[in-house]
């Protein structure tokens, strides 16, 4: 199983070093096993390298906020187009992203929902935008929580003052 | 195997049935705060089999049963089902099945039950069921409100598991 | 000084009784001391109680996500009207926050700037808007921050296409 | 004690000196992600005494002196002076300044040097300054990115310290 190990993580690396350039416009990263103390790839640690555009080479710790979080998107990604799930939950993953960062966010996700299933948790309208169905949870009953379907595929971009847009 | 259903019932602020349908491609779920998004991700995990209720942010299992609001007593079972539809990857006792319906349902004395297709099962068969797909409650696929900087954030030894579900 | 933290902690309750019903539009809070195995003050712990409206008492832990950013913004600005800090540096803390409590943040945020200085750094359109003072920070040179400075108070709103408006 | 102005060289991605002004009321700071902002909030940190390179998002101190970029080598020192007004309510050694310009120093060779109006000083004067004003950098009033959650997230003996602060 040592063999298997490394085989996914040279695919996993290698497929990291295409996605994050693709999510950051630029810049480059890659993973590096971590054999301290130890020659067995099954008991090795993964350290992640990543250098945003423009910038200089820098442990991970004294990126931005933003940045981790794409670098962190960049890695679940990767792993998801070398082993496709049947399906992928996200939980506000595009929170700590600015606008632009959330459009690339967004371009991507649509790409590989045409391989996996993906339920997004967002308040952001771009990335509802992109979505093929919405569903709004709302408690207009206090602490009861109810759902409001929307097909975005037929219908008509949610109009402004309905349920769904915030 | 792809998600078509999901219907919750008794579980957390979900007092009456609600179902979700899933098509191909991104379903986004939208709300104000505190309204139930995360409640659905935790229903999810919880019918996959999670065994930690801190994992769904609550002290015991318990928890989990819808406990009441203003204008509604609390519940004395919480019930998750989520039905899937084989494409062809899932183990081979399924193979016949065209839909694959896991339910999870939990009573006030603690009782458990867990079902695939109304048939009664342990929670090791749902978890075997799962386990060849790549979605496994912890793994890569579901990603917690604000633990995206985690992977970024954690010692190089707990990103191992990342590579472990890929082999 | 057991005399004292029992008054500051007094203290601190009973604003936060008044805090947070203000951002919540309603429900309550409180804080406990908690005297686990000591009775002596300056050993507990301390616990909050949070009700958002229309919900039953639980744990602060089963919380959503923003109902904890919220409850703990109240914590924050509670302690701030008791003992005004000469300023005070928050941090995309509204990043979890949905349109309309961003709005009622911003509010009690306009009130209690009369007695501190705020240094907000955000993401959202809105907290700009209520800003007497606006920086901008840009990398055109990728690796070097710069800044560029609009004072809110003489300047028209930022035009759309500006190095400010995101 | 009121802030009037922070002026930054060196430190971390500001390699030419910054100026903020500070006015009554709200300060905000804007801009895409990894701008700089929160290397803002960290400056502010570290003028005022902050020890742990950790809490900085460092390894070692070192790590705050602008480390070069793709079109500039690294620099050997970095600056932050911090200006506040004196309206009042500092402690009586200083009651004399109209302003108070905290600025501290660090060089590549790990040398630090701390100075308060232009005048040398330890590092226990300068945290002496602060810590009559409830500005101390563990304390209510600087929260950094992703901790709002925390204190509602951490255990009850962890939040003592908030009311500590006020008494
Ligand atoms: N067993 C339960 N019974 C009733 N209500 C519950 C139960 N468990 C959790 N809740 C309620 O669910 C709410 C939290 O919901 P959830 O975390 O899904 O919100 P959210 O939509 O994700 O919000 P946010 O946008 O702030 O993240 C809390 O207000 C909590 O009181
Ligand atoms: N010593 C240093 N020298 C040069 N650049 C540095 C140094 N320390 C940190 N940086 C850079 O500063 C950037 C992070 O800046 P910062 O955390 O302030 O971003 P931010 O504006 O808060 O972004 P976000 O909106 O994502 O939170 C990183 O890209 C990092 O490479
Ligand atoms: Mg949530
Ligand atoms: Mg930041």
């Amino acid at each position: 199983s040592r063999d298997r190990f490394q085989e996914a993580f040279n695919a996993t690396n290698a497929m990291f070093q295409k996605v994050f350039p693709r999510l950051f416009r630029g810049g480059e990263a890659r993973l590096e096993l971590m054999l301290e103390g130890t020659d067995d790839v099954l008991e090795s640690g993964i350290d992640i390298i990543s250098q945003p555009p423009g910038k200089k080479l820098q442990s991970v710790q004294l990126l931005s906020g933003g940045e981790k979080a794409l670098t962190a998107v960049s890695l679940v990604f990767s792993i998801f187009l070398i082993k496709p799930s049947p399906f992928c939950v996200l939980d506000e993953v595009d929170a700590p992203l600015d606008e632009s960062n959330v459009a690339r966010f967004n371009e991507l996700l649509r790409e590989i929902s045409q391989v996996s299933q993906f339920i997004c948790i967002t308040h952001s309208k771009k990335t509802m935008e992109c979505a093929d169905r919405l569903y709004g949870v709302t408690m207009e009953e206090p602490g009861i929580s109810k759902l409001v379907s929307v097909d975005l595929r037929r219908a008509e971009k949610v109009p402004e003052g309905s349920i769904i847009a915030p | 195997m792809k998600l078509s259903r999901l219907d919750i019932v008794g579980f957390k602020s979900f007092a009456d049935k609600v179902t979700l349908n899933f098509s191909d491609g991104i379903t986004a779920v939208v709300g104000p705060n505190g309204c139930g998004k995360s409640n659905i991700v935790d229903g999810i995990r919880w019918v996959m089999g999670e065994q930690s209720a801190k994992h769904l942010r609550g002290g015991k299992m318990e928890d989990v049963i819808f406990s009441g609001s203003e204008s509604r007593g609390p519940m004395g079972m919480a019930e998750v089902t989520l039905t899937l539809k084989n494409d062809g990857r899932v183990p081979s006792e399924y193979a016949n099945y065209e839909d694959i319906a896991v339910r999870r349902r939990l009573f006030r004395d603690g009782q458990s039950e867990y079902y695939i297709n109304k048939t009664q099962v342990r929670l090791k068969d749902v978890h075997d069921l799962f386990l060849g797909t790549g979605v496994g409650t912890r793994a890569y696929s579901m990603i917690e409100q604000g633990r995206i900087g985690f992977i970024v954030n954690s010692k190089p030894e707990e990103r191992r598991f990342l590579i472990e579900e890929v082999a």
